[in-house]
């Protein structure tokens, strides 16, 4: 079980400590604006929600901060008060600290600081809805466990025309398919042995690390 | 080659149109701050930006709006703006709408209006940077295109001790099994009708991302 410092309680925030909380870790929230308190507890989101203007380093060492194994910053407008918390945060020597960064001269600073995981959340959502838009939102290699994978593969051109019984994918690659993206954009979802790969598919597959990494070097 | 209008250059609808303008299409960015235009145009990171005011249903008839397969509303801070200029681009008939909610209440009033895809960037983001943080590996929600999504859902308790054929998964529910994750951390791939489905099983499903909600939703 883990103990995580969100600070900041906005869309962002509050999000993160919902999550984390959900998860079964113990979650401390804390906001500078008394509403934005209440409304996390009214919610139930987390358990622990107090007021505090965390740009005051005083205000900051009430806080046990040796005992969080993280802490977030989740402060966006001010870029003044997100500075100034992540300075205090890295002062105090809290173990790890993510922050998100309202543009990228905000994020520059946050690194200088030493904030050790920066994240833009609306520019990398901006991204993900274009290429879903596009249909380009290809599952990259995505670890189940640590045994298994899932990945969305280009076919390699030697498959081109064959049935998924003559492709060696599986006896050979050791690769399950679970559904092959055709370049309308449709899915055929778990393929029968006499369904006949093409061109353009790419292959959304099942199979361990190792399986993936030898079946994406086949013919590139 | 595919036509998109993006209104709203902040960081959200920037970064929307550029990744679709570096795809190859056609990209026209409005935005009523001559500051943000600028920007964009100097950045280089589209070819076509003009300033324009979308609340006003005139200024929007100037666009011939059927040329664009898809609009983009990345309008945050003002709900009033973001719904007007919704409100509008639905009444003018546009093929598809995708717009950016700052809140679960704006998402609502833009569902109602007709929105084919409302999009949380702060929220989803916070979710992900959580599960990010904790190693999570379960799959959460990944979109394949605007269609189809991918997911890794517990097994409502219902269906606990059900075969795949007994359930209803697919005729009622219209996902794809992918496959069953055990809780041993065995997989049961491409399962057979007669397969079953045990307690503490989570299902990889493939369906569309309104049928993975509406199954999120069963006995929770
Ligand atoms: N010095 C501070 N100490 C504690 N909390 C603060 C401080 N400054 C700002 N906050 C809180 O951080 C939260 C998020 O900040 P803000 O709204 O500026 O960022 P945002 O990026 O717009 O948020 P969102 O996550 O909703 O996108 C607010 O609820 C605000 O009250
Ligand atoms: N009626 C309108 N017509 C055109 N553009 C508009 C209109 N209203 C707002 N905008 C523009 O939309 C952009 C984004 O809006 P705003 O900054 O309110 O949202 P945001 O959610 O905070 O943005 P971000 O994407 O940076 O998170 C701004 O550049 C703004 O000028």
């Amino acid at each position: 079980k883990q103990n995580f410092l969100v600070i900041g309680l906005g869309r962002f925030g509050s999000n993160v400590a919902k999550v984390l909380y959900e998860n079964g870790h113990d979650v401390l929230g804390v906001d500078n604006e008394a509403s934005e308190v209440q409304s996390i507890i009214d919610q139930k989101l987390i358990a622990d929600a107090i007021q505090l203007d965390c740009t005051d380093a005083n205000n900051l060492k009430k806080l046990d901060l040796d005992k969080f194994d993280a802490a977030v910053v989740a402060i966006g407008s001010s870029i003044e008060g997100s500075v100034l918390v992540a300075a205090n945060l890295k002062e105090f020597g809290v173990n790890k600290i993510i922050a998100k960064a309202s543009s990228t001269m905000h994020g520059k600073i946050l690194e200088r600081l030493g904030v050790d995981t920066i994240v833009y959340p609306e520019a990398e959502m901006g991204r993900s809805v274009a290429r879903q838009l596009l249909g380009l939102n290809f599952l990259e290699e995505f670890a189940l466990n640590d045994n298994f994978s899932i990945a969305e593969l280009a076919l390699p051109k030697k498959y081109a025309g064959q049935t998924m019984l003559e492709t060696d994918i599986r006896s050979e690659h050791h690769l399950n398919i679970l559904a092959i993206r055709r370049s309308g954009g449709h899915f055929s979802v778990s393929p029968s042995a006499n369904t006949s790969l093409q061109k353009d598919d790419y292959l959304l597959v099942l199979g361990t690390g190792e399986d993936i990494g030898n079946f994406k070097a086949v013919d590139s």
